[in-house]
């Protein structure tokens, strides 16, 4: 794992140097915050944040993960993480860690002015916290390290921020490559006291960009709802049962209602075969068709040539129309 | 709506998620507005019911008789638009999926 720290940025739209606050901010839940800033920022119609990091493009998918509420060894703070909601269609852009440090921060309140209190914000001249990502062992496997990353809070950071983050892209695709979707992340300081764990709105949190391919499919808005939607469940049946089941339907339509040449509209005579890779194709009979088909298109396209340069729409006069009832 | 023209058009449709039984776990928005296709694409179907090339030759297929049981073009969704949805997955994580073709924006005889 890279040793650098990251440099202080806040969630989007998180408050800026300048703007900081004596005290935190009264979020309830700051993932669930900051997904809907997000949120604002796609509905909104505007050019969606860029995912922290170097990764620019944006997906059509952001997963924020809580950690799972667990115990920790002494000094040795563990947040762990299910994410094993990704799918395997969903190619991950870009991950980052956010995690909170105001209080490795010390608030000073001088009340002495006559205007009222003032606050001033004083930090330990060096933190250094250790943040380490792990694999969380699954029945059979054992724990391994995905990376660490060591990062220096000193006081070279004039505009330091509450929150922070640590981009941890690679480590999660070779964690989503491994199928090892339960990780855990590790926060200690060294040569300071123990993490202590934070409230459950200042635990990290996992932000995730994806691309998902499989959101153009038929039914995505009802597949990526499956599972313990029960109410949904109930309406309707799992997607992947529903696609085979709806696939051996329209066989079943497909060798049951033969249609005769005439209301279907297919070549008096002709039997068709599915080739994987050819797609739909005439046996013999259809192919005895081919070459007078291709004569008497030579022979048209001339004519229309001229025609569909001028217009690539189809239009009829009155008179065609006439002939055609005719006929 | 009905007293509108019965020609292809786009008609209003807000869906309420909650009337789906979706509010559960969709986070935001509560509702959207789909709009859907209604109407007919009768022959001579108008230029500005967008029909393409197979819907016109199938109007006139159908208006000529010549083929028995032909319908007439189907009045479609012709643009959509996406749908930011904020939801709960099935771990209770919070997700934002952009889904495309959620709202008609347009529509059109096929």
């Amino acid at each position: 794992g890279a040793v650098r720290g990251s440099r202080a940025r806040p969630p989007a739209g998180e408050d800026g140097p300048g703007q900081r606050r004596p005290e935190r901010p009264a979020a309830a839940d700051r993932v669930a915050e900051h997904m809907l800033r997000l949120y604002e920022q796609y509905r909104g119609g505007r050019d969606p944040p860029a995912p922290p990091g170097p990764w620019l493009r944006r997906g059509n998918t952001v997963r924020g993960f809580r950690p799972l509420p667990a115990g920790s060894p002494k000094g040795q703070e563990m947040y762990i993480f299910n994410l094993t909601s990704l799918t395997e269609s969903e190619n991950v852009l870009s991950a980052s860690v956010y995690y909170y440090i105001g209080d490795l921060l010390h608030v000073k309140w001088n009340c002495s002015q006559p205007s009222g209190c003032s606050h001033h914000w004083h930090r330990k001249p060096e933190i250094q916290i250790r943040l380490s990502v792990w694999t969380f062992p699954s029945a059979g496997n054992l724990t391994r390290s995905l990376g660490h990353f060591l990062i220096n809070v000193s006081s070279a950071y004039q505009d330091i921020l509450s929150w922070q983050w640590k981009d941890i892209t690679q480590l999660l695709h070779e964690a989503k490559q491994n199928n090892e979707l339960l990780i855990s992340v590790k926060m200690d300081l060294t040569g300071h006291p123990p993490w202590e764990r934070a409230s459950s709105s200042y635990e990290p949190y996992i932000l995730i960009y994806a691309n998902d391919s499989a959101i153009s499919e038929p039914e995505s808005v009802v597949s990526t709802l499956r599972g313990h939607h029960h109410p949904l469940a109930r309406v309707l049946p799992k997607p992947e049962g529903h696609r085979r089941s709806s696939v051996d339907n329209r066989r079943r339509k497909r060798s049951a209602n033969v249609l005769l040449p005439l209301q279907n509209n297919e070549l008096p005579g002709a039997k068709y075969q599915y080739g994987e890779e050819q797609g739909w194709e005439g046996t013999k009979p259809y192919k005895t068709f081919q070459p007078q088909l291709a004569d008497r298109a030579r022979s048209k396209k001339k004519q229309r040539k001229s025609h569909l340069q001028k217009t690539q729409t189809l239009q009829f006069d009155e008179q065609t129309l006439k002939k055609a009832r005719r006929k | 709506q009905w007293n509108e023209p019965r020609n292809c058009a786009r008609r209003y449709l807000k869906v309420d998620f909650a009337d789906i039984g979706w509010s559960e776990w969709i986070i935001s928005p509560k509702s959207f507005d789909a709009y859907y296709c209604s109407g007919e694409c009768q022959f001579p179907i108008p230029k500005a019911m967008k029909p393409s090339n197979h819907a016109t030759i199938q109007s006139i297929v159908r208006a000529v008789g010549v083929v028995p049981g032909i319908p007439e073009p189907c009045c479609v969704p012709d643009k959509m638009s996406s749908l930011s949805i904020l939801f709960f997955d099935e771990n209770k994580n919070v997700v934002l999926k952009v889904y495309p073709n959620m709202t008609v924006e347009s529509c059109a005889c096929r």
